[in-house]
C-alpha cells in the first residue's frame, strides 16, 4: 500500500499515519506509533524508505504480544467456551467453524443453543450442528438461556464431551439488561465447574469501528473476556481496532474468520496481522 | 465533548491576543480528531474539514465573543446540508408492484429491516409481500418466514433450490395475482468484493427492475464503510441507506462517509431488534451524535 520512495521523508510517516487510520487502528494510537517509528528510525540509524514499513510491522507485532495466545483447550474436559458479542458479527458461524476445527482434532464437541429470543437462531445453529455432526442441546424457543446453559454443561458431563460451546443471543453492551442476562448465563456455567467457563470469546466483525473497543470494555466488565475472535477478514476491513482492544485491555485475539464456511477459521498470527495492515 | 475541547482550545489561543486564521486551523484539529473517533473515514474528513475551514476563518468567527459556539453552528451546519435535504421515502412505482431490494454486507440487518420495512408500509396502507431470497445462510428462510409470522405478513419462498433471479421474478408475478402492491426482497449478505455474489445482484435487478435498492449498513462500520458503499452503488446505483443498530453507542460516522461518497439519501435508521423499531432519518440528530 506504501508508495515506493528513495527518501525517509515527513511524507511516508504521513501516509503510514493515513494507512493505519484506515485500517480502524484510531488516530491517536496511529500518532503513537508513527512517533514510537520515528524514534526506532533514528536509533537504528535507517537510511532505506523501503526498512521504514517492516519495522512499524514489527513495532505493532510487539504491541500484539508476540507469541500466539491459542485457546486453553487442554484442561480436563469438558473445556467451555461461551460465546458473546454484539447482533450479526458472527457468533454462530463461529460455532460451527470452531465445533469443526475441535472435532478435527479429534475432540468429542457439543454446542449450547442459548440464544433463546432471535428468529430461527436454534434453527440455524443446528445446521451448523448437524453438518459437523456434533449434537445441538436446546430448549425452545423464548426459554431461560442459563437454563439452557446449564442443561448444555449436563449433558456435556454426562455424554463425557471434550468442548461444550454456548452461543448467546447478540445484544448490545449498552443494553444492561441483556448484559445481566449474560452475567447470570456465567455465574450458572461457574457453579456446575469452577473454571467455567474456561473461554469466554468476544466475536467481533472487522468491520467495526472505533465502537468495538466500547464493546470490548463492556463485556470484558460483564463477564470477563479471555478471548477475541476476528471475523469477516476476508473482507476489505482490517480489524486494528483490535490493537487499541489489546493495549487498552489486555485481551488477545485467538482467532479470525475469513469466510462464511466451515474451514474458515484460523488461529490469530500477528505477524500475518500486521503485514496485511499494509497490504 | 467537542464543545468543550473547543471552549478549551479558543481560550487558550485568545488569551494571546486576537484571534488569526492559524489560531482556527489549531482548534480545527480538534474537530478533525472528532470526526476520525466517530469513524467518519479519514478522505471524507479531509474534504469535509476544507469546507468547514473556508467557513471558520471567517469574521464571524475571528471576531466572535464565543468562537467555540461559532465553530460548533458552522460545523453542525455543513454535516446537516451533507447528510440532509432529502425526504425519507421509497420511490413507488406508477403501477404496483413497488419492488424494493434490500443488499448489503453479512450481519447488517437485512432480513430483520426488511420485515421492518414491510410493518411499516402496512401502517401506511400498503399490502407487502416479503420476499425469502438468501438462499445460501442456513435458517435464512426460516428466520424471514418467522418474522413474517410475527407480524402476520404474506413471506413469498421457494426455497434454496431456486436461484434468486427466477425467486424475484415469481415473487413479482405472485404478488400481481394476489393483489399484494409492495414486494422487499430480502437478499443474501455478500462481501462487496465477492465477484459472483454482486454480478448475482446485479442478475436480480435486470430481471425485476427494482423501484428501490437499499444498502443496509450497520452503524458501528468504520472506515471500511466507503469502500462498501461505493461498490454496491457502483454495482447497482442505490436508491438510499439504511442505517441500523442505532439504538447502541457507536457514533455512526459511516452515515457521513456512505453520504459523502455514493450521494445516496439515508432513508431509514434501525433503532432495535424488535420489528417497530425503524425510523425515518434525521439529519440533525445524526449530525449531533457523530460530533458527540
Ligand atoms: N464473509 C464472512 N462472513 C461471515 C464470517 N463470519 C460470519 N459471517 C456471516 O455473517 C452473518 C452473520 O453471522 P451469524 O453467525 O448469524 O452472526 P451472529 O453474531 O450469530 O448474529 P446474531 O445471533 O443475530 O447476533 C452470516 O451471513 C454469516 O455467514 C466471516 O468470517 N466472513
Ligand atoms: N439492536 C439492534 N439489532 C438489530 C437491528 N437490526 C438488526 N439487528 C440484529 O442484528 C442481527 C443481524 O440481523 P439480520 O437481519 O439477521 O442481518 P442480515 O443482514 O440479514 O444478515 P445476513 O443475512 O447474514 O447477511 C440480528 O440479531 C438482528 O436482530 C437494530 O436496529 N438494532
Ligand atoms: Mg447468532
Ligand atoms: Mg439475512
Amino acid at each position: 500500500l506504501v508508495k515506493v520512495r528513495k527518501n525517509i521523508d515527513e511524507s511516508l510517516y504521513e501516509e503510514l499515519e493515513e494507512i493505519m487510520i484506515e485500517a480502524d487502528m484510531g488516530a491517536d494510537i496511529a500518532i503513537d506509533l508513527v512517533e514510537n517509528l520515528r524514534g526506532e528510525v533514528r536509533q537504528r540509524k535507517i537510511k532505506e524508505a523501503v526498512e521504514v514499513t517492516p519495522l512499524l510491522q514489527e513495532l505493532i507485532q510487539d504491541v500484539l504480544g508476540g507469541e500466539n495466545q491459542a485457546l486453553m483447550l487442554n484442561v480436563p474436559g469438558p473445556v467451555v467456551v461461551m460465546v458473546v458479542g454484539v447482533n450479526g458479527v458472527g457468533k454462530t458461524t463461529t460455532i460451527g467453524k470452531l465445533a469443526y476445527m475441535c472435532k478435527s482434532q479429534g475432540q468429542k464437541v457439543i454446542i449450547g443453543a442459548a440464544d433463546t429470543f432471535r428468529a430461527a437462531a436454534i434453527e440455524q445453529l443446528e445446521i451448523w450442528g448437524h453438518r459437523v455432526g456434533v449434537d445441538v442441546i436446546k430448549h425452545q424457543h423464548g426459554a431461560d438461556p442459563a437454563a439452557v446453559a446449564y442443561d448444555s454443561l449436563q449433558a456435556a458431563k454426562a455424554r463425557n464431551a471434550d468442548v461444550l460451546i454456548i452461543d448467546t443471543a447478540g445484544r448490545l453492551h449498552t443494553k444492561s439488561n441483556l448484559m445481566e442476562e449474560l452475567k447470570k448465563i456465567y455465574r450458572v456455567l461457574r457453579r456446575e465447574i469452577p473454571e467455567a467457563p474456561h473461554e469466554t470469546l468476544l466475536v467481533l466483525d472487522a468491520t467495526t469501528g472505533q465502537n468495538a473497543i466500547s464493546q470490548a470494555k463492556l463485556f470484558n466488565e460483564a463477564i470477563d473476556l479471555t478471548g477475541i475472535v476476528l471475523t469477516k477478514l476476508d473482507g476489505t476491513a482490517k480489524g486494528g481496532v483490535i490493537i487499541g482492544i489489546n493495549e487498552s485491555l489486555n485481551i488477545p485475539v485467538k482467532l479470525i474468520g475469513i469466510g462464511e464456511g466451515l474451514d474458515d477459521l484460523r488461529v490469530f498470527d500477528a505477524g500475518e496481522f500486521a503485514a496485511a495492515l499494509f497490504t | 465533548s467537542l464543545a468543550e475541547r473547543l471552549q478549551d482550545a479558543f481560550k487558550k489561543l485568545k488569551s494571546k491576543g486576537k484571534l488569526n486564521e492559524s489560531d482556527v486551523d489549531l482548534a480545527l484539529k480538534e474537530v478533525r480528531r472528532a470526526l476520525l473517533s466517530a469513524d467518519v473515514n479519514f478522505q471524507v474528513v479531509k474534504d469535509f474539514m476544507k469546507r468547514v475551514r473556508e467557513r471558520a476563518v471567517g469574521h464571524d468567527v475571528l471576531d466572535s465573543l464565543t468562537p467555540a459556539q461559532q465553530v460548533i453552528k458552522i460545523v453542525h451546519d455543513e454535516l446537516v446540508g451533507l447528510m440532509g435535504g432529502e425526504e425519507s421515502k421509497i420511490n413507488m412505482a406508477s403501477k404496483p408492484p413497488t419492488v424494493i431490494m434490500m443488499v448489503g454486507l453479512q450481519g447488517a440487518g437485512k432480513t430483520t429491516t426488511s420485515a421492518k420495512l414491510a410493518r411499516l408500509l402496512r401502517k401506511q396502507g400498503r399490502k407487502p409481500l416479503l420476499v425469502a431470497g438468501d438462499i445460501y445462510r442456513p435458517a435464512a428462510i426460516k428466520q424471514l418466514e418467522v418474522l413474517g409470522s410475527q407480524l402476520d405478513m404474506p413471506v413469498f419462498s421457494m426455497g434454496d433450490k431456486q436461484r434468486p433471479p427466477a425467486i424475484a421474478r415469481a415473487a413479482k408475478e405472485s404478488a400481481i395475482n394476489n393483489g399484494q402492491d409492495v414486494v422487499i426482497i430480502d437478499t443474501a449478505g455478500r462481501l462487496h468484493i465477492d465477484e459472483e455474489l454482486m454480478e448475482e445482484l446485479f442478475a436480480v435487478k435486470s430481471e425485476i427492475k427494482p423501484d428501490e435498492i437499499l444498502l443496509v449498513v450497520d452503524a458501528m462500520t468504520g472506515q471500511d464503510a466507503v469502500n462498501v458503499a461505493n461498490t454496491f452503488n457502483e454495482r447497482l446505483e442505490l436508491d438510499g441507506v439504511v442505517l441500523t443498530k442505532l439504538d447502541g453507542d457507536a457514533r455512526g460516522g459511516a452515515a457521513l462517509s456512505v453520504k459523502a461518497v455514493t450521494g445516496r439519501p439515508i432513508k431509514f435508521v434501525g433503532i432495535g431488534e424488535k420489528l417497530d423499531a425503524l425510523e425515518t432519518f434525521h439529519p440533525n440528530r445524526m449530525a449531533d451524535r457523530i460530533l458527540g
